[in-house]
């Protein structure tokens, strides 16, 4: 099984 | 005020069916540098950036930055009216809570406008690091897509491996496993038939190939695609939009539990 990871764990809000 | 020219026109309708799957409403942002667009699906997994540069507009004005929330679906629906050789010309005024389209035929025998309601998005704007890549394959656009949809019929994810011998597609499924290989090749007819590798160290990442196949969509903007492979950051495919900008997804990687 793999995890998916999210965009927003890499690059964060302005 | 808000007026951009766009005499390739169908280069429009190109980016709409490249993100239109991906996207369901988007903010375009207009300013002097150019029209741009930055969105994440619904999941938060995949980020699209677009930017279609001022330069390559055939006339341009911006009075001042403007934030524009479109639904995608309704937006590909009207650039759809638009003709391939059409010029597309996009209107907004101050404070309005509309876009129009103007659509001319090359020999301005036909002339239609199509004026689509604008929406209030709360999109969260993120801020993409300049990184230095660990190893960045151009390589035939076309090429990119069918081993992605090849791949797809096997499996769900691809582990995308550069290594000195070259760049690996695998997936394995309840069928079975299967394993692309493409090596450099530059001793082509045309520049952009050649894949290149630019590997500063090996590395090898997991994604799901339903987001890579949604990427390839935008195929018919470019002949070339450029994939960038860092370890724990997103993929970046760029599609080079010729004279103007660029359509560049990202995609989150999957670890292994």
């Amino acid at each position: 099984d793999s995890k998916q990871y999210t965009i927003t764990k890499f690059f964060s809000k302005i | 005020m808000l007026e951009l020219r766009l005499v390739q026109g169908s280069l429009l309708k190109k980016v709409l069916e490249a993100i239109k799957d991906l996207v369901n409403d988007a903010n375009f942002d207009c300013s002097a540098t150019g029209f741009s667009l930055q969105a994440m699906d619904s999941s938060h997994v995949a980020l699209v950036a677009l930017l279609l540069r001022s330069e390559g507009f055939e006339h341009y004005r911006c009075d001042r930055n403007l934030s524009m929330g479109m639904n995608l679906n309704n937006m590909s629906k009207m650039l759809k009216c638009a003709g391939n050789d059409d010029i597309i010309t996009i209107k907004a005024d101050d404070g309005s809570d509309t876009v129009t389209f103007m659509f001319e035929s090359p020999n301005q025998d036909k002339i239609a406008d199509f004026e689509m309601k604008l929406m209030d998005i709360d999109s969260e704007h993120l801020g993409i690091p300049e990184a230095e890549y660990q190893a960045i394959v151009r390589m035939p656009s076309s090429e990119f897509a069918r081993i992605c949809k090849d791949l797809s019929s096997i499996g769900d994810t691809v582990v995308i491996s550069v290594t000195k011998e070259g760049v690996k597609f695998s997936t394995r499924g309840d069928i079975g496993t299967a394993n692309v290989v493409c090596r450099q090749n530059t001793t082509v007819d045309k520049p952009e038939e050649a894949t290149v590798i630019e590997m500063q160290e090996p590395v090898s990442l997991t994604f799901a190939l339903r987001y890579m196949n949604s990427f390839t969509k935008a195929t018919p903007l470019s002949g070339t695609v450029t994939i960038s492979l860092s370890s724990d950051l997103p993929i970046v495919v760029e599609y080079k939009i010729a004279e103007m900008g660029y359509i560049r997804f990202y995609l989150a990687p999957k670890i292994e539990d």
